[in-house]
């Protein structure tokens, strides 16, 4: 599984 | 992602719509101050990021739209006459140092997306907004009566987050990627608007302002 968040959400 | 500018869009207009109500009615009755203040602590934790590295013009001016909105709200509840003096600070008392902040610290320690210190206080700002409305809900369940224009507030604050995982399950779809961190903390966020926003809708069908 991947934890990965995007760095251009708000 | 089509879904992710809506959410956006309604978090832009969500302190529009309350920036408008204190104007237009010239008081603050019915907010809670202690939420707006956590929502600012969320922008300033998360939004570290502003000085670490660059996203686009987008990104930069809606973290910084987003921190002065909720600046903009704080000064007019606390210090601008006459709105800050119809504040009502006797049903403003959910104990959020006790249950908000240091809540979100657990849940931040048990879920989170990286132990290094910027990723585990962007964790910590993922579950502090998703509590961050129990004061308010908590007032509005003692003082029983809500303003129409305050569940616009809160229905479109619950709806900004509805969207944002309707995008990461696009997202999901086409990449595969996955950000549990934020998809557990969207789930319990908008799990606390869900039963709020059952009956801003049943109001908003009847045509007649709410209580809870």
């Amino acid at each position: 599984k991947k934890n990965k968040k995007s760095k251009d959400e708000l | 992602n089509p879904f992710r500018y809506i959410a956006d869009f309604l978090h832009l207009v969500s302190f529009l719509i309350l920036i408008l109500k204190i104007r237009k009615t010239r008081n603050c009755l019915g907010l809670s101050f202690r939420t707006q203040e956590i929502y600012l602590a969320v922008f300033c934790v998360r939004y570290i990021d502003l000085f670490m590295y660059f996203v686009s013009v987008y990104n930069t001016s809606m973290k910084l739209l987003y921190i002065s909105s909720t600046v903009f709200i704080i000064y007019l509840m606390k210090f601008k006459k006459p709105y800050c003096l119809s504040y009502d600070s006797a049903s403003d008392d959910f104990p959020h140092y006790k249950f908000i902040y240091t809540g979100a610290a657990v849940l931040a320690l048990l879920v989170h997306t990286d132990l290094a210190p910027f990723e585990l206080g962007w964790s910590y700002s993922i579950w502090l907004e998703a509590l961050a409305i129990i004061p308010q809900l908590h007032m509005l369940q003692k003082i029983k009566d809500v303003e129409n224009i305050t569940s616009n507030y809160v229905g479109a604050l619950g709806v900004y987050r509805f969207f944002y995982i309707v995008s990461w399950i696009y997202k999901y779809s086409l990449t595969g990627d996955v950000c549990w961190t934020s998809l557990l903390g969207g789930i319990v966020q908008t799990i606390l608007y869900a039963d709020f926003l059952y009956y801003y809708i049943i109001s908003l069908k009847s045509g007649k302002g709410m209580s809870l």
